[in-house]
């Protein structure tokens, strides 16, 4: 599974000044990949945090702790 | 607010996914907390 | 089709993820950052009740080492903010003198700062 590129050019819209930008496929295609990266990513250190714990779920403290470096990677 | 709803659902399918792999679980607040963060990005 | 849920991926994610009035934590906001030094007006209005606001500083004495990556490694600003973490912890419990200050005092020649 990952972001559909309709719903990636929606949330780009969002933000865009001219309703009339174009973004291209690829474009498109790229920035779906990146987002699932950065979830995946999310998932994973929110894992590894809750492993660390000897946690079987990952719960919001777990994500919290891994947040501030997540988001200066990206 | 649709899409929203729409990039949480990708998002819980995604954490989901990895759930599987890690043989983890994710509680709901942190898909919805994942979904947030991503959202703002 | 037009990148929204379809009826089934609807349910599912009303099922699956939603979170409602039967969850404690009914939904989950991230901090908004404002620049004291606009002197923007800081309006911290406070969570609505059942609202789990993220901290970003909550745990920023776990900082103090990178913490385990998956695919994507940490940047340097990421290192840069881990360092900067592990100076104050090493400050953290400094009186008066300032270690730091200590260490570059001798290399500071007033004709380069006046």
């Amino acid at each position: 599974s990952g972001f559909r590129k309709e719903l990636v050019s929606r949330l780009l819209h969002l933000h865009f000044r001219d309703c009339k930008t174009k973004v291209s496929g690829d474009a498109l295609q790229l920035m779906a990949e990146l987002l699932r990266i950065f979830v995946v990513e999310a998932a994973a250190r929110g894992v590894c945090q809750a492993q660390a714990e000897d946690l079987d779920i990952v719960d919001v403290d777990q994500l919290e702790k891994v947040l501030p470096q997540l988001l200066l990677d990206f | 607010q649709r899409l929203k709803a729409a990039v949480h659902y990708t998002v819980g399918c995604l954490c989901m996914e990895v759930a599987l792999e890690k043989q983890v679980q994710f509680s709901k607040q942190t898909i919805a907390a994942i979904s947030e963060v991503t959202f703002r990005q | 089709k037009d990148g929204l849920l379809s009826e089934e991926e609807f349910n599912l994610w009303d099922r699956l993820y939603r979170l409602g009035d039967s969850d404690t934590v009914k939904g989950v906001a991230l901090p908004e950052s404002h620049f004291p030094s606009l002197q923007e007006d800081i309006v911290t209005k406070e969570p609505a009740t059942g609202i789990r606001q993220l901290s970003l500083s909550e745990w920023s004495v776990w900082q103090d080492h990178p913490l385990p990556t998956h695919q994507v490694d940490h940047s340097d600003r990421c290192q840069h903010f881990i360092s900067i973490i592990q100076m104050i912890e090493g400050m953290r419990h400094e009186e008066d003198e300032c270690s730091y200050e200590l260490k570059l005092k001798p290399f500071l020649h007033m004709e380069d700062v006046s």
